[in-house]
Order: structure tokens, then sequence, then C-alpha cells
């Protein structure tokens, strides 16, 4: 409940979208 | 005992009862992917944002995108006819979406939707708004608040500027949507609620 953006995966799609995004800048 | 999903980023409110929770949230979870990816590329297209820690740029995302859909999506509520359009373009009778179990969450969105939409903003005006519901350095788990707080006033400046030479004759425009940010925080406390019944359940 403190953390409902955890709970629901949306750290996992917002961290895919911008770490993804750093690792084709860093290629 | 039929479950509904009322939420508009479903398809449709109804569920397969032969599915189970976790296949259920699997595609629940396949209808808003694709909205909150577009809300992190419209973060990462925010001046100054890219510039904040990467700890900070997550911590934004994690506890803004709720309210930058609500924003984004508040064209799917059409108060005049009373329907919500769902992602899958169906639209629904805010009454059978009661009758489906919505409660005050739905009713208060349409309620902020109709108001938002009410206030006629530019396509640009909205844009620069959802940078400003984004960037908030009162999120929780803000590591430097200092820069969140230099790219959010920044932010306020250049809409209360856009919105000032837009509307002229309208100086309450300005302060209305001002007034929207703690109607959107009320709103996503709303939505952990539901998600926690929703998880109970």
């Amino acid at each position: 409940f403190n953390d409902p953006a955890s709970n629901l995966g949306l750290e996992d799609i917002i961290r895919k979208a911008l770490i993804g995004n750093l690792e084709e800048r860093q290629e | 005992n039929r479950m509904y999903l009322v939420c508009p980023m479903n398809t449709s409110p109804h569920v397969d009862p032969l599915k189970s929770g976790h296949e259920v949230w699997e595609e629940f979870s396949h209808c808003f992917t694709p909205a909150v990816r577009e809300v992190v590329e419209f973060a990462k297209k925010i001046p100054g944002f890219r510039v904040l820690s990467q700890h900070d740029q997550v911590s934004l995302l994690k506890a803004g995108t709720f309210e930058v859909l609500v924003v984004r999506f508040a064209s799917l509520f059409d108060m005049k006819e009373r329907t919500v359009t769902f992602l899958g373009g169906n639209k629904y009778s805010v009454d059978a979406l009661r009758a489906m179990g919505s409660g005050d969450l739905l009713n208060s969105m349409s309620d902020f939707s109709e108001k938002l939409m009410n206030l006629g903003l530019s396509e640009e005006e909205m844009s620069l708004f959802t940078a400003v519901v984004l960037v908030s350095a009162d999120r929780s788990g803000i590591e430097n608040v200092n820069s969140v707080e230099a790219l959010q006033e920044t932010l306020i400046r250049a809409l209360r500027s856009l919105i000032t030479r837009n509307h002229p004759n309208e100086s309450a425009v300005f302060t209305k949507l001002l007034l929207k940010l703690p109607d959107l925080r009320s709103l996503n406390n709303m939505h952990s609620e539901q998600l926690l019944a929703f998880k109970v359940h």
C-alpha cells in the first residue's frame, strides 16, 4: 500500500524504459 | 460474485470468470504497460528531467504516473453523455459502471476530467501542465529536493507565462490549474486504496 507503483510492477516498467534508453545512448 | 475491472485502462470492464486472478492481472498489465512507457517517454522530453539523478527520475515517475495518466486520459470521460470510453474503444455509461461496483474514485475522476476539459487548454498547455504534475519536489523518496524544486519552479513559471499569454482575459485559468494539483493527489491516494482492496480481494 505504501508503494503502489512497485505493487503494480510500475517500477520495473519505468526502470526498463529509462535504463534501456541509457544503454542505447552508451552504444 | 462476478468481478469487474472498471479502470478505463482496460479494454473492457468484463473479466472472464474462468481466468485466475494472476491471469486477470497479467492481462490488465498488458493494457497499462504501453501507457506507462509513454509517460516515461514524455518525461524524458521535459527539458531538465534527464539531468536529475536516475533515482529521482524513477521516484517522480513512480509517484506521478497515475496522475499524468489521469490528465492524459481526461478526454475518455464524457460527462454530457455520462460515458467512459475504455482503451479498447468501447463506451460504458457511468451508471452501468456504477452497477459493476465503481465507486467514489471513478466519480471523482469524472468530475476532475470534466473541469479540466472545460478549461479548454491547447495541446501545448496540457503538456506543460502535465510536466508540472510530474515534477513535484514533495514526492516521497526524492534525494535531491533542491534540483527537483528548481526544475518544478522553472516549469511553473513557463506554464504561467504560456497561460497568461494565451488567456489574457481569463486570469483565473492559471490558478484553477494549480488547484488541480491537490485534486490529483487526492485521486492518487484513492487509487492506491483501491489497488490495495483489489490485491486483498
